[in-house]
């Protein structure tokens, strides 16, 4: 049967307020890279971590798990792999 | 205005259909294309699409885009390549502009090519099919061939907004029959900026395949994306009109096309990977395709249509025909809805002609309703907790209120031991029962329901105010091993829907002949109209001169016809919102057969299961007073009463206690389990079960000793015998004296042998040792010991040797 487990990605989505450059500095002092804006959502961002676990069961914990602290992201999740079928 | 009609045949008259205006395309798969073919004489199938009716009409999809969220789309297929528009797609997984997909020799990522073959495959060009809006601009988003996340689905559902119409997913959650999931914050977000300010403020269409688990049982409530009001949820049905096997339903499905269904019926024809046609492409993956493109020929019709314009107009074109369910009934707006179909089968045709002349829909208002919070319910084993909302549509602040309803959403927190017992279903005040969740077999999980919500469809139309009926129901199975009750912690109705009548806006010009002289017209009537009159005008002040009605209308056999609120006792209302008489039997019903009453007249009884009406119960029936229903008694029960108590069973039954169960031949007994007669053990003449330890009465040559059958008594027993009355002799075997190891009859004085430590003396067993010096516990305490007989323990014996020697 499929892992019911979560499992992790070194992908996080965070909501940034202040535009792309905020998101530029903020990724680079953790640690992160900013691989743009998702989609046509406004102030939200792709970071990508490459030294945490590509895949994991257990969420990242690390000095980047400090990004929630700062002032200006209001809003941060690891991403998760989700289980979808073909219809 | 005008608009072209698609180019005919070019080819020989052997090739053209039988009708004269009838179009035809030489692409190689078009005559075995049945659903678009449906209204000629040798496709013919039984309810119509109407395709090639838009299609007649001038509306083929040009200058809309759809664009297709799988695993990819063959943009250099020959069939799709004219159509093909890179501004509608991206490759999420490899983050580049190409959404090729990616070969492997298992041909895995066909599923994207497949569908967008239906939607917009181009015409006329020899290859394969036609698709539905074959002049439709059409994209692909790669973004299943790799790891799925919320982000992953939000770039793909927000993939430039202004620039593509609609978008069609095939895909969703596990339908495993135990899965609970849906879209998470990013892909919400997605939805609602999608639907506000998609296509420049008119909303982005959302088309999502509904849940393909129905072999697994599974219930397309517990699929988010279905579950949304911002998708349109859709279903399939075989070209027969049967559910097809991998159906699932719930209340959330809005409509239905046709896909693939049993070995007989016809296939879905589409464009495959490696530059193929196929026709395998199956389930309600080759649906919501059909759905898209039926979409985009009315965005056509009408581009400045809002995303809920769409669901209105599918809502009123969308019909039964020959669909096959046992759930069909007609909400109080008039509507036929059922949870496999939702409100039935596509109509293009008729989504076009509502397009053309369709005014926007007033905005929409949303009121929360919350309705039990404080109090924890507690949710018994078989068991039903029903909870009543008396629901104000939010009447007291205009910007929130809502009179007419479009989607109803359950928001819910139930925990509970085993999720798959559950069953919810929601009645609204006018009466139009929701299943917002059906008992899934396989789901044992213990997570419960943590704000989940479930959303109807069914009350479309209807009014929001009134008692709004929650039941819950517990069906444990047998698979579970704790009968721990659930809980109901929270719930609240979430009703979207407008504060003014949807339609009222909707302008239909009155037709004025030139040719007619003017006094060949009546007088115009500028009184005030009935109130049962629509916005169309009267003729007169009364509810017999509306020119159309605003609610029903009855009509009597002088061909006049008259307006009225609500349908008399004794009549139902049809989907052109005629009230039709009953039958003669019936106070109210759904149809005019007799076995469509919901009520009985007085002096009748509605029979349960049936919906016939009766003088009297059948046998096998019981008069339920409170209803006036006759409702079957238990299985194998010929006659019950009033309490259903079982007092005669069916043939071949017997009533024990009160239940029914099978009689069985004396030597067996009845296997509940498996429901049969099977045989004792063999030293059984009767019993009541499998063993040894089971039997009732013992067998020839069988002796009962306590509650085994045996052949010879067991030492420490001897063999009595019992004449009865009638005077049989039973033989059975009996437990000797405590005093005796073994013995010959009852009593001390019938011993055959001792225990150790003992020796028998005239039949009787006394102490054998040899006292030494006398204890000092000789003498009253002694007599006591002996007196009851406690002798035989071994320390009370060395103690008071002396006296436990003495006869007697």
């Amino acid at each position: 049967p499929p892992c019911k487990a979560r499992l992790y990605t070194n992908h996080w989505a965070v909501r940034i307020a202040g535009g792309p450059e905020v998101a530029d500095r903020i990724a680079e002092k953790y640690g992160y890279r900013n691989m743009g804006q998702i989609g046509d959502l406004k102030d939200h961002y792709h970071f990508f971590h490459s030294r945490t676990i590509k895949r994991s069961t257990l969420s990242s914990r690390g000095r980047h798990s400090f990004i929630s602290m700062e002032p200006k992201v209001e809003w941060i999740e690891q991403q998760v792999v989700k289980r979808r079928i073909k219809r | 205005d005008y608009k072209p009609v698609p180019p005919l045949s070019q080819t020989s008259p052997a090739q053209n259909s039988v009708a004269q205006n009838n179009i035809f395309y030489n692409d190689a798969k078009w005559s075995s294309m049945w659903y678009i073919h449906c209204s000629d004489d040798v496709h013919n199938c039984q309810s119509d699409m109407n395709i090639m009716g838009a299609w007649k009409r001038g509306y083929t999809g040009k200058d809309v885009v759809v664009t297709i969220l799988d695993d990819g789309i063959e943009r250099t297929h020959p069939d799709l390549s004219q159509n093909y528009d890179p501004q509608a797609s991206y490759d999420v997984n490899s983050n580049d502009l190409d959404p090729m997909p990616r070969y492997d020799a298992t041909n895995e990522n066909k599923h994207g090519t497949r569908c967008a073959g239906e939607v917009a495959a181009a015409a006329n060009n020899s290859h394969c099919i036609v698709g539905i809006a074959y002049n439709a601009r059409i994209g692909g988003v790669r973004m299943l061939d790799g790891d799925v996340t919320d982000m992953v689905e939000a770039r793909s559902l927000s993939l430039n907004p202004q620039h593509i119409d609609i978008y069609s997913a095939s895909w969703g959650p596990d339908d495993d029959g135990k899965t609970v999931d849906g879209p998470a914050t990013l892909a919400r977000q997605a939805f609602e900026n999608g639907i506000r300010m998609g296509r420049k403020g008119r909303g982005s269409v959302f088309v999502w395949a509904s849940g393909n688990g129905g072999r697994s049982r599974d219930h397309c409530s517990c699929d988010g994306y279905t579950n949304s009001i911002y998708t349109i949820s859709i279903s399939s049905t075989a070209e027969s009109g049967r559910k097809p096997w991998y159906l699932e339903e719930c209340s959330s499905t809005l409509t239905t096309t046709y896909s693939s269904g049993e070995n007989y019926d016809r296939k879905i024809i589409t464009t495959d990977l490696r530059h193929r046609c196929t026709d395998s492409h199956t389930g309600t993956s080759a649906s919501a395709p059909m759905a898209a493109a039926i979409i985009a020929l009315a965005l056509e019709a009408n581009p400045s249509l809002t995303w809920r314009d769409v669901q209105h107009i599918i809502v009123k074109t969308s019909r039964a025909g020959h669909l096959s369910a046992s759930d069909w009934k007609t909400n109080a707006a008039g509507y036929n809805v059922s949870h496999l179909y939702g409100f039935g089968l596509m109509d293009a045709e008729a989504m076009v002609k509502e397009a053309e002349q369709w005014k926007q829909v007033p905005a929409q208002h949303v009121c929360v309703e919350t309705a039990d919070r404080q109090i924890s319910r507690t949710i018994r084993p078989e068991h039903l907790v029903r909870s009543v909302y008396k629901a104000t549509g939010c009447s007291d602040n205009a910007n929130l209120k809502v009179i007419y309803l479009e989607h109803v959403v359950v928001r819910i927190t139930i925990t509970h031991p085993r999720r798959g017992d559950l069953s919810i279903n929601l009645t609204s005040p006018s009466g139009t029962k929701s299943q917002l969740l059906a008992n899934r077999l396989f789901d044992h999980s213990m997570e419960g329901f943590k704000n989940w919500e479930f959303m109807t469809t069914h009350c479309w139309g209807e009014k929001a105010a009134g008692d709004w009926i929650l039941e819950i129901y517990d069906t444990p199975s047998q698979l579970r091993s704790q009968k721990v009750p659930g809980k109901l912690k929270e719930w609240s109705l979430v009703l979207y829907g407008t504060s003014v009548h949807p339609y009222s806006t909707q302008q239909k010009d009155r037709f004025i002949d030139p040719l007619q002289p003017e006094d060949e017209f009546t007088e115009e009537y500028n009184g005030p109209c009935d109130t049962e009159c629509n916005e169309n005008g009267c003729e007169g002040p009364g509810p017999h001169h509306c020119i159309n009605c605003l609610h029903y209308f009855l009509k009597f056999k002088n061909n006049t016809r008259m307006c009225v609120s609500e349908c008399p006792s004794g009549f139902f209302r049809d989907d052109r919102k005629r009230c039709k008489k009953c039958s003669s039997m019936c106070e109210t019903c759904v149809g005019s057969r007799s076995d469509q009453c919901m009520s009985c007249r007085t002096g009748y009884h509605l029979i349960e299961g049936s919906n016939t009406c009766a003088v009297s119960c059948a046998d096998g029936f019981y008069l339920d007073s409170d209803s006036n229903i006759c409702r079957r008694c238990q299985e194998n029960c010929r006659r019950c009463s009033a309490s259903n108590v079982c007092t005669e069973c069916k043939p071949g039954m017997s009533l024990q206690g009160h239940k029914c169960q099978m009689t069985c031949n004396p030597g067996t007994y009845f296997n509940g389990h498996r429901r049969t007669c099977e045989l004792c053990h063999r030293a059984c003449a009767t019993c009541a079960g499998t063993g040894i330890e089971a039997c009732t009465k013992c067998a020839d040559g069988y002796l009962l000793e306590d509650w085994r059958c045996v052949l010879t008594c067991s030492p420490g027993y001897y063999l009595s015998e019992l004449t009865s009355d009638n005077g049989q002799v039973q033989r059975f075997c009996k437990k000797c004296d405590n005093s005796c190891f073994e013995c010959l009859g009852p009593g001390e004085l019938n011993c055959s042998s001792c225990n150790s430590g003992y020796n028998l003396e005239a039949g009787t067993c006394v102490v054998s040792t040899v006292c030494k010096d006398e204890s000092w516990a000789e003498g009253g305490f002694c007599v006591l010991v002996k007196k009851n007989n406690l002798c035989q323990r071994r320390v009370l014996q060395q103690l008071c040797c002396r006296t436990c020697s003495q006869k007697g």
